[in-house]
């Protein structure tokens, strides 16, 4: 079906995100691991949409035409799957 | 004559730097409180 579509494009996306990362953020090795472990924490069914797919391939084209703003859309991303993340930090009770 | 312009004005990209600082510190909180 589509969302198993979405899902693959997704993934196939997120790759190419993240392999582009690792080219540019040597000197910050943390960012990458930073970066798939809020997609790990984000909601199967988001991880699955077509609004993440539209933000991962211009993230994507954008970077690759404009290396020097790589952090200002590795920052959209991240505040984008924590938006829908699964996982919520609960304040510890006193 | 041409001249000869700097293709690395954006190096040092206001926006990216902000971005990059932003992310650095979530990171580095995230692993303070973990």
């Amino acid at each position: 079906g589509s969302k198993k579509c979405y899902q693959l494009e997704n993934e196939k996306l997120f790759e190419e995100f993240v392999d582009l990362c690792k080219k540019q953020t040597g000197e910050h090795p943390e960012v990458v691991p930073f970066l798939c472990n809020k997609r790990q924490r984000a909601r199967p069914t988001f991880l699955a949409s077509a609004e993440l797919r539209n933000v991962l391939s211009r993230v994507l084209s954008r970077a690759q035409a404009r290396p020097t703003k790589l952090y200002v859309y590795i920052n959209e991303l991240c505040t984008l799957l924590k938006a829908h993340s699964t996982k919520r930090k609960v304040p510890l009770t006193p | 004559d041409p001249v000869n312009v700097d293709d690395d004005e954006d190096e040092d990209d206001p926006e990216n730097r902000i971005a990059k600082k932003m992310l650095l510190e979530e990171i580095q909180a995230n692993i303070t409180t973990d």
